[in-house]
């Protein structure tokens, strides 16, 4: 599936912020990179993020910061010349929480600790 | 969940694939939730006992804390509380309930399962019961707290300026031709004009009937004046089954995880 990748997918989709700790798109190379400043290369038709060590992934169900490291290792075995390992991992996850009835019209609700990741940061 | 992917301004991510679910796909995703939740098939609950009663009410007044807390942490939390505090009543009132919440890792709320008031006992003496199924609680959940939430109104004209003694017992025998064995729970004198929530804690109760369903024979409250007079429920202000749907008794439980469950890595 790599061969139907985006030619962009190095690049971020969208500007980044303040990102006085990363490098700019431009200097990114596979020699030339710092720990926790590497894009994370995400899969066709999603974005490529950017991590600036406590990096803000815009995050829903499939696209969190775990998802994106396990993509990006997946690519580095393929092709460990271009593509860095991924250097980074959840550091902060969030609960759910979930409110039902059951059959017996009880109404539950329920902590589902660590499902979201809200940030990721350095290993 | 959100089907959207929001940048950093809350925008939705112009590169994102937005395509509609497969029904199979659909399905296995429904499946996979309801594994999650540990429920054998989706929930069917009774309509009869709707989303507008007072426990799913109440429910989604703590689902709605702990979203918000989820969202603003401990601040906003704590100012959702003080201004639930101060539109709603006691309903959710209370730093109590808060500390309840913040330690529970599931909460359940019991409708009461006693169909008719026998108010009048064959003794005279006015009373009203509860029922309670807590025999479904999933293995490994303690019990951390537990109340029985009872909404008043203002009393009956004939008693309106009288305080009233409410007790609540918890049933310990029945008897086929006499009065059952109770156990005094909890007693509160109370305003006759007073109207609002009225929380009682019954978790030792609550505890008993978890580990030892056949002790549930569930709860009875009576009520007198100042004078030492038994009087009916509806005399006290004391909705039951025939008051508004919002204001209906039921029992609320906090469970908290006393097993460490290992879920396997798929």
């Amino acid at each position: 599936s790599t061969n139907k990748r985006n030619k962009n997918r190095n690049r971020p989709t969208q500007p980044q912020e303040g990102g006085s700790r990363g490098p700019k798109p431009a200097e990114h190379t596979a020699d030339h990179y710092d720990a926790c400043c590497d894009w994370i290369i995400a899969p066709e038709g999603y974005a490529a993020n950017y991590c600036g060590g406590e990096c803000v992934f815009p995050l829903n169900a499939h696209m969190n910061a775990t998802n994106h490291a396990i993509v990006q290792t997946l690519v580095h075995l393929m092709n460990p010349e271009n593509v860095p390992k991924p250097c980074c991992a959840a550091t902060k996850l969030h609960a759910i929480s979930v409110l039902y009835f059951d059959d017996n019209s009880k109404v539950i609700l329920k902590k589902y600790k660590n499902m979201v990741v809200r940030a990721c940061g350095c290993h | 969940g959100s089907n959207y992917l929001f940048d950093g301004n809350n925008e939705v991510h112009p590169s994102f694939i937005h395509r509609r679910l497969r029904t199979h796909e659909k399905r296995e995703m429904q499946k996979e939730i309801l594994s999650i939740l540990g429920l054998p098939h989706r929930p069917r609950p009774h309509l009869s006992r709707g989303k507008y009663n007072s426990a799913p009410l109440f429910m989604l007044d703590l689902y709605n804390t702990i979203s918000s807390e989820e969202k603003n942490e401990v601040e906003g939390m704590l100012e959702q509380y003080q201004s639930l505090y101060t539109t709603q009543g006691p309903r959710l009132a209370k730093h109590q309930e808060n500390a309840f919440l913040n330690d529970a890792d599931m909460v359940m709320s019991f409708v009461n399962l006693v169909e008719y008031d026998r108010d009048l006992s064959p003794h005279r003496m006015h009373h009203k019961e509860f029922k309670f199924n807590l025999s479904q609680i999933p293995e490994g959940e303690a019990v951390t707290a537990s109340e029985l939430r009872l909404y008043k109104e203002c009393a009956n004209q004939v008693v309106i300026n009288e305080t009233l003694l409410l007790s609540v017992y918890q049933v310990v025998q029945e008897h086929p031709n006499r009065e059952a064995d109770l156990f005094l729970l909890e007693s509160r004198r109370l305003w006759a004009a007073e109207e609002g929530w009225l929380e009682f804690d019954i978790l030792a109760t609550s505890n008993l009937w978890v580990m030892s369903p056949h002790y549930n024979l569930g709860l009875q409250i009576r009520v007198e004046t100042s004078s030492g007079r038994s009087i009916s429920s509806k005399e006290a202000g004391l909705v039951g089954r025939d008051g508004g749907l919002e204001k209906q008794p039921f029992m609320v439980a906090f469970f908290k995880v006393s097993e460490v469950h290992i879920r396997t890595a798929r």
